[in-house]
């Protein structure tokens, strides 16, 4: 079965939806199948590779609500080994239309995502809450992907987010690892970026990726041309970091 | 009764806290008397103007699940004019605890808002999503202040919210205006941030704030000293936006 590794952080705008869809275009340009799954119903995961559901394809709705398995849903995109779960809009009251629903109690909403077929990996973007779409994201991944945006508001939200890792792990998924923290929108020339990076490597050690995203306008403008950094702006700063990024995945998830 | 003014928007880290907190302390300096609402449950309004919650004071949790007036909720802070009512991480998994609740049926969860007393303006900082927290302060709010941070995805996420105050206004808040949207962390130098600017100005022309916050790093050190702008680095860009998005404010709300 394909490692499922949830993208998380409740702290919103810290690099969730720019670290899946980076580490998914360069794991996929080494050749890993890979399975990108976009449960915000912002939709920028499925905005930011540059996919445009057909009419009437299938959603994240359909995996959380439909609980339908995830080789069903998935679809290809225009880069070369990378499928996609698009988002839905309709996820955004999922928390009220689902709470009191019994089937829910087990938070394992994602459970389809056990199901992909023949994937290496999948990479899952949430949105910024510990509502039940994260939970129970979390509640089958194998590992969370941390991303750490180098200010003041992101570190004061870590603790928060340590203990709902720990809550998960206690309650609904005991194999539930932490596949690391990645630090983001790094200006090494500032006081508050060079102190945010000594505090969580104090607090994280080996945990803390050695790669760190600086900030970059490139990584920015990305988006708005629907595709990735590397193929964006090849050999700069962001497009490397990321590169970093993805040699650092693929030893902890697949050990190479 | 003094206005209430909701700070929304539920794309995440566009610069809603940085607002409230800037707006706040502005008003409070040129006499207003202030509360400031922490309805997020990381707290980052509280912890931004330097505020220490007494052991067991009221918090933001007494407001919405137990309806207490604000009234009684509001503590002062160490900037005269302005008093807050602090975040509580237990607002976590409100959407959770209260959904099914037939009295949250009604939405009003903030309406103890209406009840502050002898304050002159009400501004609420909400979490980044569009849950029972945040559509519960719009239903008691009398006007929506959106930031919209200069960049791609912050752009895409307009349409979703407009959508959302439209629905609230026909459904539990006639009165609900839209005091304005402004543009925050905006590096004029971009392609990207002018593309912004003259997107969201052809779309929402008078609503749109002629103060524009630019991206400072001043802007982002000010929380780690728990103190606003005006405090931290007057004189630089980032106090002088705040000072003049205040002058705006308070003519759109007291009509000055
Ligand atoms: N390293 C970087 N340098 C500069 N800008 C960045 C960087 N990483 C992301 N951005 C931009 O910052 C904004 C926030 O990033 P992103 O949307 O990926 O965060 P997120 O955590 O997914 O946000 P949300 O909480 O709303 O889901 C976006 O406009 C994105 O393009
Ligand atoms: N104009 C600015 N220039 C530079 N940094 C800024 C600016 N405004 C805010 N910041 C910083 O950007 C980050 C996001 O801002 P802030 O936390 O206020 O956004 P938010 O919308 O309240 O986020 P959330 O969605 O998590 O509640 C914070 O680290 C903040 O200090
Ligand atoms: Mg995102
Ligand atoms: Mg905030």
């Amino acid at each position: 079965r394909a490692p499922i590794i949830v993208c998380a952080n409740q702290k919103g705008g810290v690099g969730k939806t720019t670290t899946v869809v980076n580490l998914a275009a360069e794991l996929a340009h080494r050749g890993y199948k890979v399975l990108a799954v976009d449960l915000d119903p912002q939709r920028n995961l499925t905005s930011g590779i540059g996919f445009v559901p057909a009419q009437g394809a299938a959603s994240a709705y359909d995996l959380l609500v439909r609980r339908q398995p995830a080789a069903g849903l998935a679809q290809a995109t225009s880069i070369p080994g990378l499928s996609v779960i698009p988002g839905s809009a309709d996820l955004a009251g999922i928390d009220i239309e689902l709470a009191g629903d019994d089937a829910a109690g087990d938070r394992q909403l994602a459970a389809g995502l056990r199901d992909v077929g023949e994937f290496d990996v999948v990479l899952v973007d949430t949105p910024p809450s510990l509502g039940l779409v994260t939970v129970g994201a979390l509640a089958v991944a194998d590992a969370v992907l941390v991303p750490v945006q180098c200010e003041y508001y992101a570190l004061e939200g870590l603790s928060q987010l340590m203990a709902t890792i720990r809550l998960v792990r206690e309650r609904l998924n005991p194999n539930l690892e932490i596949n690391g923290l990645l630090l983001t929108m790094l200006d090494p020339r500032t006081k508050l970026g060079s102190d945010v990076v000594r505090e969580v490597e104090e607090h994280f050690g080996e945990l803390v990726y050695r790669a760190r995203v600086p900030r970059s306008v490139r990584l920015a403008e990305a988006p708005s041309h629907g595709v990735a950094i590397r193929s964006y702006a090849p050999g700069t700063t962001g497009a490397e970091s990321y590169a970093q990024a993805a040699e650092e995945f693929a030893a902890r998830v697949f050990h190479v």
